[in-house]
Parts: structure tokens; sequence; C-alpha cells
């Protein structure tokens, strides 16, 4: 067992570029 | 606020495309899910950007679109 990505979806922010799932820590 | 085309999209960069319609999502999504916007809104960025703009053009598929991201979310959120 991994520790999935918890952190799916990435977040969208009005106002702020958004970057997709470069957002995510890897 | 004019709605959003895919000629105004095309004269845009890819990065600012999705920054265009994620605005636009965004303040659509809001009013339902105010807490989860955010993260919905993320979820159908990943979308293609032609099938976004159908959604926004389509109040009812974009509404149907959102419950299903709702879904996939708080499945994915769940503990196990």
């Amino acid at each position: 067992s991994n520790g999935s990505s918890i952190s799916w979806p990435p977040e969208f922010h009005p106002g702020v570029p958004w970057k997709g799932l470069q957002n995510i820590d890897p | 606020q004019e709605p959003l085309t895919a000629s105004m999209l095309a004269k845009a960069p890819p990065q600012e495309q999705k920054q265009m319609l994620g605005e636009r999502l965004y303040h659509l999504i809001y009013p339902l899910h105010p807490s989860l916007a955010g993260k919905i809104t993320g979820m159908l960025l990943e979308i293609d950007n032609s099938e976004v703009l159908l959604l926004l053009e389509s109040p009812a598929s974009l509404r149907s679109k959102i419950e299903e991201a709702v879904t996939v979310l708080q499945a994915h959120q769940a503990p196990e």
C-alpha cells in the first residue's frame, strides 16, 4: 500500500494562476 | 459577463485558457458547493477545453457533471 495522492484533485482559486496538476506537490 | 467562446479561448495561451475556463466554472459551482468549489473546478479543468465550453453553455449538463465530480471527490476522500 502506497500513500495515494490524497491531495488530488488540484484546487482552483479564483485570481490565482492555474497550474493544473503542478499544483500538487510531488 | 459575456459567454466564453471557442474563438476567445483560441486567442489565449493554453495555460491562460484553463484559467479562463476555471474562473467561469468556479463562479457557477461556488453557489452549489461553496466548500468544494475549488476542488470540483480543478477536476473539471482536467476535461478537454471544448467539452468544458459545452458544459458552460448547458447548465443542466454542468450540474450533472458537478454532481458526478462531487461523488468521485467524496469517494476519493473517504477513509477506507
